[in-house]
């Protein structure tokens, strides 16, 4: 499902380059869990901003799904990231005058599909997430982990093939943290492929395969933990 | 420092009434080490906004170093916040347009010290959190654990008596967290106050006292660990 070669990203700030990946290398097969993680710093949003086609390389080739991403236009790149893939960004990125129901809602719209369809499905997104009372706040009325699990119903709630989530349990406590996990283990179990950063020993255990960046590279990559 | 009686506060939205705090009682005496935790939505975020003074309660009394703080006015209000309290937020709120430097000075700036001595305690500040090489970054060109760690640096700056933390390490990694905690710690021993929310044990593990909230209220309020 995702091939990556020789994966860069330098940053330039004026003259001054960042290099914020240093050639990575990795397959991810359809259906596996991986852990990412690495000190801060080491590279691991830039990473999943390449692999979710929000960002291209300095240098390196990317495939997805076969094709080479770096030839795609982007009605192509579009599409993919709005039908294959869900996304769960270390800064929410919630729309600030939208409530939880619409930021939700967001995805399907652009799916296409009916209005029914869409409240049911954000209605169970957002239940499932244990925040049916909050639907109409605004971002800025809900608590840090409450924006946090909203915008993690929005990346479910189009039951992504291809799921990246940064960081999503950093502001959870970890019963709150157990029952996310527990929607992503679902996803996972129906097939899908989950990759997610964290720095949470007990997230990590539940994915088979950890990748550990370390200054832009990758230190470690095995198989861990769940089957 | 800190005297509260029946602290409540309830949000409005619309004519919607969100009860966020549900009468909080408690005394904090100077150079304690308290861990807040609780689940998400409980209350946490909220009730450091009143005890750091950048909110006001709905209900109840709440007195810092013996004063009524219902009673002060801006200017006053102003000077504690500026003066004497350091304010970690969960939100990080760095001004973006700023880089890193000049977003660690901003409290000097208030506090009137001048060019020479605020450049050195900046400096010493962004060294201390490991980020010298990024001084000069803004906070979108940062990662998302360096913008929390330029955000506790600013809140460590003016030293301050009380050092309000909400969730300081939920994008660390545990040998940067670690770090952090090295930072807290220090300024606990030089004899200043520390209230931190967070939902890591090990992060609790470092304070002396645990007030657990659950839907608004303290359901415990127990000595633990570090003396
Ligand atoms: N501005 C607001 N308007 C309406 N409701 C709000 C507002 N801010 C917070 N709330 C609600 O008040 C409750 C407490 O929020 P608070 O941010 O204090 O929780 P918290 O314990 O810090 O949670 P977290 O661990 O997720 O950060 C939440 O249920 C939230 O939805
Ligand atoms: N827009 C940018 N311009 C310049 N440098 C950047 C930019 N974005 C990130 N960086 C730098 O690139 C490096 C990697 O950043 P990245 O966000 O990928 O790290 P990370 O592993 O996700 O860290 P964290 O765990 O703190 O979120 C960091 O040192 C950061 O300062
Ligand atoms: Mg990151
Ligand atoms: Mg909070």
């Amino acid at each position: 499902i995702i091939e990556a070669k020789g994966l860069s990203k330098t940053y330039l700030l004026g003259r001054l380059e960042v290099p914020a990946l240093r050639g990575v290398s990795f397959r991810v097969r359809p259906n596996e869990y991986i852990a990412v993680m690495g000190p801060s710093g080491s590279g691991k949003s830039t990473l999943m901003n390449l692999i979710g086609c929000l960002d291209t390389p300095t240098a390196g080739e990317y495939r997805l799904d076969g094709e080479l991403v770096s030839a795609m236009d982007d009605d192509q790149l579009a599409s993919i990231r709005n039908g294959k893939i869900g996304f769960v960004f270390q800064t929410f990125n919630l729309l600030p005058r939208a409530d939880a129901f619409q930021n939700v809602e967001l995805p399907l719209i652009y799916a296409g599909l009916s209005k029914a369809k869409r409240r049911r499905r954000v209605e169970e997104a957002i239940e499932a997430v244990g925040l049916t009372e909050r639907s109409h706040h605004r971002p800025s009325e809900l608590s840090g982990g409450q924006r946090q699990r909203i915008a993690i119903a929005r990346a479910l709630v189009n039951r992504p093939a291809l799921l990246l989530a940064d960081e999503p349990t950093g502001n959870l406590d970890s019963v709150t943290g157990e029952e996310i996990m527990g929607l992503f283990g679902k996803l996972h179990d129906a097939g899908n492929t989950i990759i997610l950063v964290t720095h949470e020993e007990y997230i990590a255990r539940k994915s088979n395969r950890l990748i550990r960046l370390r200054d832009g590279r990758i230190e470690e990559d095995r198989p861990v933990g769940r089957v």
